[in-house]
């Protein structure tokens, strides 16, 4: 493991939660602001009502928006430039979605059961019509268990990072220079639990969810793969071409 | 590279 001095992990935390700020979509104070409107039963019904393909496509519209500020957040993360192209490729088409995930507890309503999307906050049933009903409440679950977290935008930056920044993804070149980073990425996730004086657990519950994240992550694959089978059309043509490059 | 040319263009763009 690197030896890292307090000062270098006090700057990694300041770096990555900066690069998590800037490009986080929404910001807490426009969160605030947000009414917290839930769809009415009749917006719900309109979605429920399009046809599979549109919602689906609705979804991959959004996903990709959200995932095109992951990128931005990535290449501000010390050290994420200096890997080979391969690499950050290698570690945003496995590592976006995931983030994707992540950020989405900033965006969730626990109470309500409901995420903002399309303008609103939408329940799992707002997803009814992408016949993905074991998925969308999986997705649910995951961002209600990460917001009982209480993360602080420090810790949710740097575990942002310590999930992209994963090592054992398939067809790494440079494995042990994502290693480094990864390790850095730890320990600066350490020291600012430590300096929040969190409890113990946090750590090891955070590690649990990277395994959710995959899972979540390869269902979506699976999802898609279906649905590409019945349109392949739809997504070659209507899909947004970084979503078909991602996940193709 | 043909292949994520839409992610290569957003790692090359400018972060500012």
């Amino acid at each position: 493991s690197p030896t890292v001095s307090l000062a270098e992990l006090d700057h990694l935390v300041q770096i990555i939660s900066k690069s998590h700020l800037e490009t986080c979509q929404y910001l807490r104070e426009e969160l605030q602001q947000m009414s917290r409107q839930n769809f009415q039963q009749d917006e719900v019904e309109s979605y429920q009502s399009k046809p599979r393909e549109a919602m689906w496509q609705l979804c991959a519209v959004k996903i990709t928006e959200a995932i095109q500020y992951v990128v931005e957040f990535a290449k501000r993360i010390d050290g994420f430039m200096d890997l080979c192209q391969n690499d950050q490729i290698v570690l945003l088409k496995a590592g976006s979605l995931e983030v994707v995930f992540v950020r989405m507890c900033r965006v969730f309503d626990s109470q309500s059961n409901s995420v903002y999307f399309d303008g609103k906050f939408a329940g799992p049933d707002v997803f009814k019509g992408l016949g993905c009903d074991d998925l969308i409440s999986s997705v649910f679950d995951f961002a209600k268990s990460m917001c009982s977290l209480h993360l602080t935008e420090d810790e949710l930056a740097l575990f942002s990072a310590f999930v992209l920044l994963s090592a054992d993804r398939s067809w790494l070149q440079e494995k042990l220079q994502v290693e480094k980073l990864q390790q850095k990425t730890q320990l600066a996730l350490q020291h600012v639990l430590q300096k929040n004086q969190r409890e113990h657990g946090v750590l090891s519950k955070l590690r649990c969810k990277v395994s959710a994240l995959r899972s979540l992550c390869s269902r979506h694959t699976e999802k898609l793969s279906a649905f590409r089978a019945v349109y392949p059309d739809i997504v070659q043509t209507h899909f947004p071409p970084l979503y078909k490059e991602l996940f193709g | 590279k043909e292949k994520h040319k839409i992610l290569h263009q957003l790692l090359q763009n400018s972060t500012s």
